[in-house]
């Protein structure tokens, strides 16, 4: 799992 | 990008868009609950720290940008400006909004996505978002003769989310592991909250009469 998770919705 | 979300995206953008036009126009805030425009500056706070350390896109930073400004500077508006702070509706604005902070802060730590600074403030602003619009409903129901931007307002609020779950459900069945339980969960719970004022609102612009919600 990446460090921070992908948040890409406003 | 989907249809789904660029249209929840613009109606959100329209509802900030509507009510700081109202406030800036007629220079009044009546039936705006200043609790609720707090809640939300904070949502926008809590939620984008990400913005100068993740780019993921232009639209999606300068959306940000677009929020962050227009909630601060309507919660300015309501506080600081000399005209509009008189027409605020203080003695019916009453809904105690930090009962709502709180709660939100611990489920934001409790349930994340990871267990980081970032992360936990990232679900805090999701929880508080799905509850932010309590105060302004509580308001309106207090409201006598509420106005038509103000219902407009809450209206287009309330149709980002739906349109934001039509979103979900495109990304769910066209993207491989595209699960987010917690903004779809608090999502569904903010949407239904809605639920009664879209009832009141599309039947008093069917019959064209004032929108009135029942105490």
């Amino acid at each position: 799992k990446s460090e921070t998770v992908e948040h890409d919705e406003l | 990008m989907n249809l789904f979300r660029l249209a929840g995206d613009m109606t959100h953008l329209v509802s900030v868009v509507v009510l700081l036009l109202k406030i800036h126009t007629i220079k009044s805030c009546a039936g705006v609950s200043l609790k609720t425009q707090e809640l939300y500056a904070l949502v926008f706070a809590a939620r984008y720290l990400d913005l100068f350390v993740h780019f993921v896109s232009l639209y999606n930073t300068v959306m940000k940008l677009v929020f962050l400004a227009s909630s601060f500077t309507i919660v300015w508006y309501m506080r600081r400006h000399k005209i509009v702070r008189r027409t605020y509706d203080k003695e019916h604005d009453t809904f105690r909004h930090h009962f709502i902070v709180l709660p939100c802060l611990v489920l934001g730590l409790l349930l994340n996505e990871k267990f980081t600074f970032r992360e936990v403030m990232w679900a805090f602003s999701i929880y508080l978002e799905a509850v932010a619009i309590l105060p302004q409903l509580v308001l309106l129901q207090r409201t006598r003769n509420i106005d038509n931007l103000t219902a407009q307002y809450v209206f287009f609020l309330g149709a980002y989310r739906v349109l934001y779950i039509f979103n979900w459900i495109y990304r769910y069945f066209t993207e491989p592991h595209f699960v987010h339980w917690i903004s779809w969960i608090a999502g569904i719970v903010q949407t239904l909250l809605y639920g009664d004022f879209f009832y009141y609102y599309i039947l008093s612009w069917k019959n064209n009469v004032k929108l009135e919600l029942p105490a």
